[in-house]
């Protein structure tokens, strides 16, 4: 009954964060090592001999903040939309369960609608806590691309524009100054919050597979007692929804948790 | 805030200003 909608943007969004992780690894060491990108990148020596070589890697160094950018960016909207399709896929579980058959008994009927509000109300809650890790990640993640597209811009900007002096000396300069900068702006960008969004993300997604299957799981009960029609042995879980739903809402309460104390 | 709004005018030093043809 899972939408393989739900497990499409999965797959995808999940593609899309590894690709960020093999960019930005060992982008500091690298960088301290040797102000290049150029292993990280094409897996080139890095050892510089001439002032085009020089030039060469300041260029690639802006390639990288660029090619950065557009993976957060990527990311950004990958993860949105596995958000979107989780919210959407959850509703959609619970508008299959508005199918099941009306002709049922009035006592049965009761209890269905007991459930079903029962379930609304932990879509509700679900929808809210996804709401509330997507905001994050996504202030986190866009909050990089932009800072990467700016320093890449401006760096863009210096080696067309501002015609640096073709001499060991200056190169040499403007490396060390770049080096500095480079490393600051990456720490203060995408050291410690990325990883918190990558937690965050992960914990999303681990609990929302969680809940899709069970879900999943109550929604094919229902159908059986229905099928079936032994009410008294199949359907004894519509007698106490909250009880039923215990499990799953004390899973949405330590999610709350982990985010509250994460963000 | 990771990156000065002057960037990089205000950060660079004298001597590698003059390494520019602006």
């Amino acid at each position: 009954y899972v939408p393989m909608k739900f497990y499409d943007s999965l797959r995808t969004s999940d593609r899309s964060k590894q690709e960020l992780q093999n960019k930005l690894r060992n982008f500091l060491e690298n960088l301290q090592k040797n102000l290049t990108t150029s292993t990280l990148l094409s897996g080139l020596d890095t050892s510089i001999s001439s002032t085009q070589n020089h030039f060469l890697k300041l260029q690639e160094l802006s390639t990288f903040f660029h090619d950065a950018s557009e993976t957060a960016g990527l990311f950004a909207r990958d993860s949105e939309i596995f958000y979107e399709v989780t919210k959407n896929s959850s509703y959609a579980l619970l508008l299959k369960l508005r199918q099941v058959p009306m002709a049922q008994p009035t006592e049965i009927k009761i209890l269905l609608t007991n459930y079903f509000a029962e379930m609304e109300f932990f879509h509700i809650m679900f929808s809210e806590i996804m709401d509330e890790a997507l905001e994050y990640t996504q202030n986190v993640l866009r909050a990089i691309q932009k800072v990467f597209i700016y320093y890449a811009d401006a760096q863009r900007y210096i080696l067309q524009d501002w015609n640096l002096k073709p001499n060991m000396v200056c190169c040499k300069m403007y490396m060390d100054f770049l080096q500095l900068y480079s490393a600051q702006i990456f720490k203060c960008a995408a050291d410690h919050e990325l990883n918190i969004a990558y937690d965050v993300y992960a914990m999303a997604e681990t609990n929302a597979k969680y809940i899709m299957r069970q879900l999943e799981f109550r929604i094919q009960r229902l159908f059986n007692c229905f099928l079936f029609k032994s009410y008294q042995i199949r359907c004894q879980f519509l007698l106490n929804a909250e009880h039923d739903f215990e499990k799953l809402f004390s899973k949405l309460e330590e999610l709350e948790t982990y985010f509250d104390i994460k963000t | 805030d990771c990156l000065p709004k002057d960037f990089p005018h205000g950060q660079m030093q004298k001597d590698l200003k003059s390494c520019f043809y602006f």
